[in-house]
């Protein structure tokens, strides 16, 4: 464990509390996608089913957990609260997640580190994550709803992108075997993908704040 | 596991 990689989970976990607590404090999940956040329930859950067989530290294990719950917990909000599901913008967040995750499926079966079940759904989690952010953005350029979406959000989720990559270059510099390629280019266009939404998401906010000035 | 065949990022 390095350094990098703690602040990196710490702003992880931060923008996921943040997004939640954002929809539950205002009641609303104006402009946020749905889609998205099934994805990512889904990539935690898909990477964490080595959380009852191996144990690699507490740290870890709590912190699967947290993942799990907390991005359920969205989406069980967006799903099921009363208020909240009412404010679901359902006809524009329309992106065809499902043909994303079949295609991930397809290729975590070509490229894995090893053909096992954990390995296959490994893969599979670090493939979609990369491109989880798809329906969110697709949503924002359509709506341009920027309210749900704070700008502290995008800050850590910004942060944790960039904390990943200096972890994963103090790790090929320090250990001998640092052989994490799949979890490397994934996670390079997963950043790749967050600059696009980073910049869509400013394009959007300047547009609202202009938009209140007049 | 082994160390490299597990993984222990998030």
């Amino acid at each position: 464990m390095n350094i990098f990689r703690f602040a990196g989970d710490m702003t992880h976990l931060i923008s996921i509390l943040i997004l939640l607590l954002k929809i539950y404090a205002t009641k609303s999940c104006a402009g946020i996608s749905l889609k998205t956040q099934e994805l990512y329930a889904l990539v935690f859950l898909t990477r964490y089913l080595d959380l009852f067989t191996d144990y690699v530290s507490l740290y870890n294990s709590v912190m699967k957990i947290v993942f799990i719950a907390s991005s359920l917990a969205i989406v069980w909000c967006m799903r099921r609260h009363p208020l909240v599901r009412r404010s679901y913008d359902k006809d524009l967040d329309t992106f065809r997640h499902q043909y994303v995750v079949l295609a991930c499926f397809v290729l975590a079966l070509v490229l894995h580190e090893r053909f096992t079940f954990q390995e296959v759904f490994w893969a599979f989690s670090i493939y979609l994550e990369a491109v989880a952010i798809l329906p969110q953005l697709v949503l924002l350029q359509r709506s341009g709803n920027v309210d749900n979406l704070t700008g502290q959000y995008v800050l850590f989720l910004g942060a944790y992108r960039g904390l990943y990559i200096i972890n994963w270059i103090y790790r090929y510099f320090t250990e001998d075997h640092f052989a994490r390629w799949i979890a490397c280019v994934s996670g390079l266009i997963q950043t790749a993908l967050y600059a696009d939404f980073f910049y869509y998401y400013y394009l959007s906010r300047i547009k609202q704040d202009t938009i209140m000035r007049l | 596991g082994d160390i490299d065949s597990e993984h222990d990022e998030l």
